[in-house]
């Protein structure tokens, strides 16, 4: 599969999980394809009108339309249970070892990694419907984890 | 006129994208 293509100006606030789709491409099909998709679905509530937007949206379509045939056989992108399932596990996984990592005062950039794609991945469950009260916690806790351990490193200081 | 023409097509592929969209979480 060829790389993603670039988002216009518009649309910076779905280029975060393009980023993390790219970066899954080979990793985690799945996750890649959820993360494009919620990527377009939410591109399509910000600018479906300007020329560059249009024709990046069309893109990402045909991308997600080949993708979708070229993983027929994989339940977890024909079906959105199984796809729900999928990628709840996945952002879980990465959120408890995030969890782990800090608790035992290992701070360093692959941790705020961790918490951000987690923190990501449970916006990406919005696309199978609401979120549950636990994932909307973490999502809240992943996403000011990965800020605050951030800045903490950026300025030198250490995490408590 | 003009404006009108442009908004007509603007929906018209608003609506194409929101079809293909939603024939592919169908499919």
């Amino acid at each position: 599969m060829t790389d993603i293509p670039t988002c216009p100006p518009t649309l910076k606030a779905i280029q975060h999980y393009l980023k993390i789709a790219q970066e899954h491409a080979s990793r985690d099909p799945v996750v890649a394809y959820w993360c494009q998709l919620h990527a377009l679905q939410s591109a399509l509530g910000i600018d479906r009108k300007s020329d560059e937007s249009k024709a990046f949206l069309v893109k990402m379509m045909d991308r997600l339309e080949v993708m979708k045939k070229e993983f027929k056989d994989n339940e977890a992108i024909t079906n959105e249970v199984a796809a729900q399932a999928h990628l709840e596990n996945y952002a879980l996984k990465l959120f408890i070892w995030a969890d782990s990592q800090d608790r035992a005062s290992n701070f360093g950039k692959n941790v705020v990694k961790a918490f951000y794609t987690s923190g990501m991945l449970f916006d990406v469950l919005t696309t199978f419907g609401e979120l549950s009260e636990e994932i909307q916690q973490n999502r809240k806790y992943a996403k000011w984890k990965a800020a605050y351990i951030h800045n903490c490193l950026k300025n030198g200081e250490t995490p408590v | 006129t003009g404006s009108i023409g442009t908004s007509t097509q603007v929906s018209q592929e608003q609506d194409e994208l929101t079809q293909r969209l939603s024939r592919l979480r169908q499919m």
